[in-house]
C-alpha cells in the first residue's frame, strides 16, 4: 500500500541522510520521489554533494565514489530493515584504503543486527571480521573450504599468495 | 535469525558435498580467482528461487551441476541447502531451525525442499516474506553488481524500498 | 584486405597461445574464425582450457579468471602491433595477488616497446613500475598532480591513505 | 615514439594547467576516489576524437569543462594537448615532436590543433593511421572496461584485430 512505502521510504531516506555523513564527511545525500502524488509508479532518484565538489550528477562521480554511493544506500535499507544475512560478493573492490576503512567500521557497526558474509580479496577487510573461510582449488576443479582461525597470519599469507591458485 | 549452515552438494565446482558452518557477526570468504568463491554466492541465489541461468552466469540451468574435472567424474544432480537458526521464531515456524533445500537432477526434474518435506517456491517465498531474504532483494549482493544499486532503472531503487516495505 | 587480417590474426592467434601459456601455466587458449571463408565478417571466438578444469564456456568463468582472459588477449595484440603508448586504468582489480604478479611481469617484459600509464590501487603494481604520478584534489575539487619518487615510502603511503581523500 | 607529455586546462576536475611529463617505461598514478585519475583517461579520450559524452561518463559534451569548485570559478573552455615524441618519425612529419590538441567553448565552438595549426579530425586520424593510438583502438583500456575486451560482442573482438592489421 502506498502509505507503507510512504513510510517506509522516509524512513530509509532519514537513514541515508545519517550513512551519506559518515560514508562522505562533509558531503550530504538525500532520497526524492520524482512525483510524490503518485508513489507506487515514482522514481527515486539520488540527490547528492561531494565535499568541495559543485556537481551533482551522479554519471560524473568516479567508480570508487559511485561504489560508496551504492553502500550508503544498501545501508540505509539494511538499517530499517535488517535481513538475517546479507552476503557481499568484492563490494570494496574500487575503494582506496580510506575509503575501505569506512565501509569496514559500517560492517562492524551493522554486524550486531545482520550477519555479513564478505568476499573479499582485500586485506584491512580480512582485518576486520570474526571468522575466515578459504576457498581453494589446487588445480583439482574441485572447490574445498578451509576454516582459518584470524591469528593465523601465515595461513591467511598462504592464501592470499597461494602459488597453488 | 541468522545462517547457520549452508551444505553444497554437486553444486558448480563443489563436487563434493561441502558444509560450511557459520556464525553471527562478520565472516569473510577469501581465496585464489577461480576457486570457487562467488560459485557459493550463485548457490545461495539458486536455493532461494532464481529462475534465471544468466543471473547465475550461465546459459541453461543445467549448468549449476558439477561438469566433472580432472580427479572428479560430472555429478548426476546438484543440491543446496539453507539452514536458518528460528530461535527468534522471526519465521513463522515452530522450529528453531528451517532448513531450505533446492535439487536439480540431469533429467530437468527439480525440487523444493522445507525441513525434509517436499513443497513449492511460492510457499518458500511466503515463509520468507518479512525476512527481508530473497534472491532479487538487497539481503544477496553479486560480484560487480554494486554499482548496479544505484545506476540500475531508478523503478529498481523502488522495489528495493518496496521490498523493504 | 582479407589477406591482411588473415596474416594478422595467424599472428595475434600464435601470441595469444604463448601469452595465455604464462598467465595460465598448464593451461592453453586459441582463437578461432567463426568462418574461414569470409574473414571480414567472421565472428572471433575465444576458445581456453584452464588447469585441472573440465569446462570452456567463457561465461562460467569467474571475475578474476575472465580479466585475465581478456588481457592475455590485449597483450597478444600489443605484441603483434605495438601502440607508442598504452593507457591502463584498473585493469588488475579483479586479480588475486598471485595473478598481479603475473601481469606485472608482462607489463614489464612489453615496457621496452611499448610505454605504459597505468592507474591503480594496487600497491603490487605501484612497485613494478618506474615512475609514480600522485592526483590529489584535497577536498577543493581541483585535481592537482605530484610527481613521487619511487623511493620515497611515506610519500606513497601518504597517497594510498591520505586522510584528506 | 612515445607520449611525452600532456597538458589540461579546463577538462573535468583538471580546473587550472596541468602538465604531465611523461617517461618511456612505465608510469604509475595513484591517488584517492574521486581525485581525478580516470578524467586523464577520458582527457586522451577525447583529445583523439572522442565525439560520445556517454563514452566519457557525461550526458552533453559541455560536461567536459571544468564547472567550478569550492575555489576556483568554471572555466570558460576546455583544452588539451598530447604531444608525441616523433623522434623515430613514426609518424610521417618532418617533426622531432607533434603536439595534438582539441579545444571546446561553452559556446559550443570546437577546435583541433596539430603542431599550433587548425586542423580537421580526419587528418588527425590519417597521421596517426599506423601507429595503434586512438580512442577506440586497444590502446586505451578504461575503468570497468577490461571485462568487455572479450565479452562484447565478437564483431568488435574483430575489429580490435582489423585495427592492428
Ligand atoms: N557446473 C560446474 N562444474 C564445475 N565447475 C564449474 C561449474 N560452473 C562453474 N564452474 C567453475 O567455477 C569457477 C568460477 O568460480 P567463481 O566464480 O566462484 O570464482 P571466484 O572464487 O569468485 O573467483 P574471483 O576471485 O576471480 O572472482 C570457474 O572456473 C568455472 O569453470
Ligand atoms: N566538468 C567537471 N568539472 C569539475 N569536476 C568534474 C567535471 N567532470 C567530472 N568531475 C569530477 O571528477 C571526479 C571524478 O574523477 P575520476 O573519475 O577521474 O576519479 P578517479 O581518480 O578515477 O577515482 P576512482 O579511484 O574512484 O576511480 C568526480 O568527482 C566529478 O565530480
Ligand atoms: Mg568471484
Ligand atoms: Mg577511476
Amino acid at each position: 500500500s502506498s502509505e507503507r512505502f510512504i513510510e517506509t521510504f522516509k524512513q530509509i531516506n532519514v537513514a541515508f541522510n545519517d550513512i551519506f555523513d559518515v560514508l562522505f564527511p562533509g558531503g550530504s545525500g538525500m532520497l526524492k520521489l520524482s512525483d510524490e502524488n503518485a508513489p507506487l509508479e515514482s522514481d527515486v532518484d539520488i540527490v547528492c554533494k561531494l565535499p568541495g565538489k559543485k556537481l551533482s550528477t551522479l554519471e560524473l562521480f568516479s567508480g570508487g565514489e559511485k561504489a560508496l554511493i551504492s553502500l550508503a544506500l544498501l545501508f540505509s535499507i539494511l538499517q530499517v530493515k535488517p535481513p538475517a544475512f546479507c552476503l557481499l560478493d568484492e563490494v570494496e573492490a574500487a575503494l582506496d584504503e580510506v575509503n575501505v576503512r569506512r565501509f569496514t567500521r559500517m560492517l562492524r557497526a551493522f554486524s550486531g543486527k545482520t550477519q555479513f558474509l564478505v568476499i573479499t580479496h582485500n586485506k584491512e577487510t580480512m582485518q576486520a571480521v570474526d571468522v575466515i573461510y578459504g576457498i581453494t582449488m589446487q588445480k583439482t576443479g574441485v572447490s574445498k573450504p578451509i576454516s582459518i582461525r584470524l591469528e593465523d597470519e601465515d595461513k591467511i599469507k598462504e592464501f592470499t599468495y597461494s602459488k597453488s591458485g | 535469525m541468522y545462517l547457520k549452515s549452508l551444505e553444497l552438494m554437486g553444486f558448480k565446482s563443489f563436487g563434493r558435498k561441502t558444509v560450511f558452518d557459520f556464525q553471527p557477526g562478520v565472516t569473510a570468504i577469501i581465496g585464489p580467482n577461480g576457486s570457487g568463491k562467488s560459485n557459493i554466492c550463485d548457490a545461495i541465489r539458486w536455493v532461494l528461487g532464481e529462475q534465471s541461468a544468466k543471473a547465475l552466469r550461465g546459459t541453461k540451468m543445467s549448468e549449476v551441476i558439477f561438469a566433472g574435472s580432472a580427479e572428479l567424474r560430472p555429478a548426476a544432480f546438484s543440491q543446496v541447502k539453507l539452514i536458518l537458526d528460528n530461535e527468534d521464531r522471526a519465521m513463522p515456524l515452530d522450529y528453531s531451525e528451517v532448513s531450505i533445500g533446492r535439487q536439480l537432477f540431469r533429467s530437468g526434474e527439480s525440487n523444493y525442499i522445507v525441513n525434509n518435506n517436499r513443497t513449492l517456491l511460492n510457499s518458500i517465498k511466503e515463509m520468507l516474506m518479512d525476512t527481508g531474504i530473497g534472491k532479487d532483494g538487497y539481503s544477496v549482493i553479486g560480484q560487480g553488481d554494486i554499482d548496479d544499486i544505484i545506476f540500475q532503472r531508478t523503478q529498481s531503487r523502488r522495489a528495493l524500498i518496496e521490498e523493504a516495505a
